[in-house]
């Protein structure tokens, strides 16, 4: 069965199944470790002791034994087999690095998450766009210096008014644990109009993304064990076999970017397929079309184009031509005259039949009653005698044309009784004497 | 009584040459 449909037939909303949007899909990175090969050393919790053991390692892009890629970020998250993506040793903190996802198509997103293997940054900025990476705007910001690092208070308070508002928060931002940590951004999260997502366009809005940037700001070690300023040598990049310090380096690294939402479909598709092109598209049912469902499909302009929701799907309807017509457009005008039922004007309406529903014949023509006006015959031609008539249009509905003076029948070819025909075309017909 | 069709032959188009159809 149709999801997008009852068993009757009647439309419903239908939508694409929730998922790991980042799943598979290529993250470009500012950094990575292993061009050249490098030797970066973290601290590691053991149980009650303090965070003094010093685990080095070598990242070396070439060895795929000892690699880091971007690849590794939305790589199938498995406990047993942890892979993780790591930037370059920085020299310092503060330290941007930015990850980017474009996720090809816009979708509906409820949560972005990131699970460290590094500890967390101390600050770090979530921005989205909605234009394919043309613009960004900033979605969330986590920081411990709100003010400082991002000119935002710290865990303002959201209300109807800036529901569309990035936030700054000091949550998620504790360096412990050191490794396996968690920044979950839930997009919906504390919104008012959330409870009401079907009737909040600023939240649909907020929640629909083409892309996800992150910014990692700060890197930070425990502070009696992080490198001083300009002290970052056990990290150098150029010689990793000449390193002999165990000192911990500043760097980041991620194991899992997660981002979960549902392909955007307006309600109009339960999923979403790859075009001709391997572009990421809907399905669209009801009657749509679109990237997103977001128009209506040709000739399906009778009523505007509208977002399904739970109680009405409100699927586009085909415009009422009675088959005299293969396009149509909408009037606002008359679709609120007939109290928001019908706004379809048919265009170029053919076999002889005139109206916004093609639903009367065209002047010169007249309504074959024994036709029903969905028949390409409906419309019959006038037919009035040449000298007989007084001109050429005729009764749509009983095709009488007008006769001149004493002349009758319905194409007004006979003279009426009393007359008798004359050599004049003026007046075909004479009164007998 | 059903009167006979208006007869194009018998009609006079001398003076309205533009009036007379093609196909009289």
């Amino acid at each position: 069965p149709d999801p997008c449909y009852e068993d009757t037939g009647a439309a419903r909303r239908c939508i694409p199944e929730f998922i790991n949007a980042a799943f598979g899909k290529e993250v470009t990175v500012s950094s990575v470790c292993g061009r050249p090969s490098s030797r970066s050393c973290s601290v590691v919790e053991r149980g009650d002791e303090r965070p003094s053991v010093r685990a080095c390692q070598i990242c070396d892009a070439a060895d795929p034994r000892r690699a880091h890629p971007a690849s590794y970020l939305t790589d199938l998250n498995s406990a047993h087999n942890l892979t993780c993506w790591q930037s370059e040793n920085l020299n310092a903190s503060p330290y941007n690095v930015t990850l980017t996802l474009s996720l090809g198509k816009k979708f509906e997103i409820t949560y972005v998450s990131l699970q460290f293997c590094s500890p967390r940054p101390e600050s770090l900025a979530i921005y989205k766009s909605m234009d394919y990476g043309k613009t960004w705007m900033p979605y969330q910001f986590y920081s411990s210096q709100c003010r400082r690092m991002y000119n935002r208070p710290n865990k303002a308070t959201i209300t109807k008014q800036n529901e569309q508002e990035a936030l700054c928060t000091d949550g998620h931002t504790d360096l412990y644990p050191l490794s396996g940590g968690l920044i979950a951004f839930s997009t919906l999260d504390g919104r008012p109009s959330g409870k009401d997502f079907d009737n909040s366009p600023v939240l649909q809005d907020w929640v629909t993304v083409t892309d996800i940037r992150v910014v990692f700001s700060r890197p930070q070690l425990p502070r009696e064990l992080g490198p001083g300023p300009g002290s970052n040598n056990g990290g150098r990049d150029d010689d990793p076999m000449a390193v002999t310090s165990t000192l911990p380096t500043y760097f980041y690294a991620v194991g899992d970017f997660q981002v979960g939402g549902r392909c955007k479909c307006n309600g109009h598709a339960s999923r979403c397929l790859k075009d001709k092109e391997g572009k990421l598209v809907c399905d669209c049912k009801h009657n749509t079309e679109g990237p997103e469902c977001d128009r209506c499909k040709p000739f399906h302009y009778d009523r505007p184009w509208q977002r399904a929701n739970a109680r009405e799907a409100n699927e586009c309807l085909p415009c009422n031509c009675n088959l005299h017509a293969r396009r149509c457009r909408f009037n606002m005008e008359l679709y609120k005259l007939s109290g928001r039922k019908s706004g379809g004007v048919c265009m170029n309406c053919r076999h002889n039949t005139a109206g916004r529903h093609c639903h009367y014949c065209k002047e010169g023509f007249y309504r074959d009653m024994a036709r029903p006006i969905t028949h390409r015959k409906a419309c019959k031609a006038c037919d009035c005698h040449p000298v007989g008539a007084a001109g050429k249009t005729c009764n749509q509905t009983t095709g009488q044309c007008p006769c001149k003076d004493g002349v009758t029948g319905v194409t007004c070819n006979r003279c009426a009784k009393g007359y008798q025909q004359s050599r004049s075309p003026v007046a075909p017909c004479i009164k007998i004497p | 009584e059903v009167m006979p069709t208006l007869d194009m032959a018998l009609f006079d188009w001398t003076d309205y040459e533009d009036m007379k159809p093609a196909d009289t």
